[in-house]
């Protein structure tokens, strides 16, 4: 399942600096 | 303790307002609504401008780009929690997999009882639909799922649910200690606990008249479950038809819970 959510990992996961 | 300790106290003396530090901090997230509006407007009006003259999206990709759009508020939402963020991303991504349309249906509803006029549904965008027309065009599944929402919806109206208490349903529906494959459950439980007292407390310090307003609040989140799970249904079914724009967040968590 978590392999799956790449995007919802990227939102979770990103640096606010990016 | 009342001001005569021999009379027993009634509910109302011993209530302290709950701790506005806590409540004020679950509240400082609460994003902005026009804010959002202005997002989703925008989103479609891009979307819009990408297309042909002949490739217009249809009424329902619309709508599913609009919940695409607030989802990912949503998940936005819960990321700049304090209280989420004490949890590691597993167990955030775990708890938005579990919840994420709970989290669409309940900010979907909150909407109609501060917006709405009757017999209409509110959109994020500002506009509002008449039921009658959806029903008209909808089959057997989106019928129901529409006039279940917009009974709960009502329910709700009569409820007076506020922001604090609508805050407060969406922390309890995120922070579920019974999901499966949850690392940090303790961790969720106390803050699904904490949520909970402050609920409580809210709702008895505002509606001492209405010392069930608590329970009744409570009894909509296993509807607001069932709803969800309808909605994912419909939704999956109609992706298997190719009718949900494909690359989005809605689609990707339709996948994770359907693989």
């Amino acid at each position: 399942k978590k392999k799956d959510n790449a995007l919802l990992r990227y939102l979770l996961d990103k640096d606010d600096n990016t | 303790p009342s001001s005569t300790p021999s009379s027993t106290p009634t509910p109302t003396s011993i209530l302290t307002a709950p701790t506005p530090s806590f409540l004020a901090q679950l509240l400082e997230g609460e994003p902005d609504e026009s804010q959002l509006c202005a997002k989703v407007l925008a989103s479609l009006q891009r979307e819009k401008a990408s297309r042909g003259k002949h490739d217009r999206l249809n009424t329902f990709s619309i709508m599913c780009k609009m919940a695409d759009q607030t989802l990912f508020g949503l998940v936005e939402w819960a990321r700049n929690s304090a209280l989420f963020k004490e949890l590691k991303v597993e167990d955030q991504m775990v708890l938005l997999q579990s919840c994420w349309s709970e989290l669409l249906v309940l900010d979907h509803l909150c909407r109609q009882v501060a917006y709405s006029r009757e017999g209409c549904i509110y959109l994020v965008t500002g506009q509002q639909i008449e039921v009658s027309n959806i029903l008209t065009q909808a089959g057997v599944t989106l019928t129901s799922l529409v006039s279940r929402t917009q009974d709960l919806g009502v329910k709700l109206k009569a409820l007076h649910l506020d922001t604090q208490e609508f805050v407060c349903l969406k922390y309890l529906v995120l922070f579920n200690p019974d999901v499966k494959s949850v690392q940090d459950r303790r961790q969720v439980e106390r803050t699904q606990e904490r949520v909970n007292r402050t609920l409580m407390d809210h709702t008895l310090y505002t509606h001492p008249g209405h010392s069930d307003k608590f329970g009744q609040l409570l009894l909509r989140l296993p509807e607001i479950r069932s709803i969800s799970l309808q909605v994912e249904e419909y939704l999956y079914q109609r992706h298997l038809l190719g009718d949900l724009p494909c690359n989005s967040l809605l689609t990707e968590m339709l996948h994770a819970k359907h693989s």
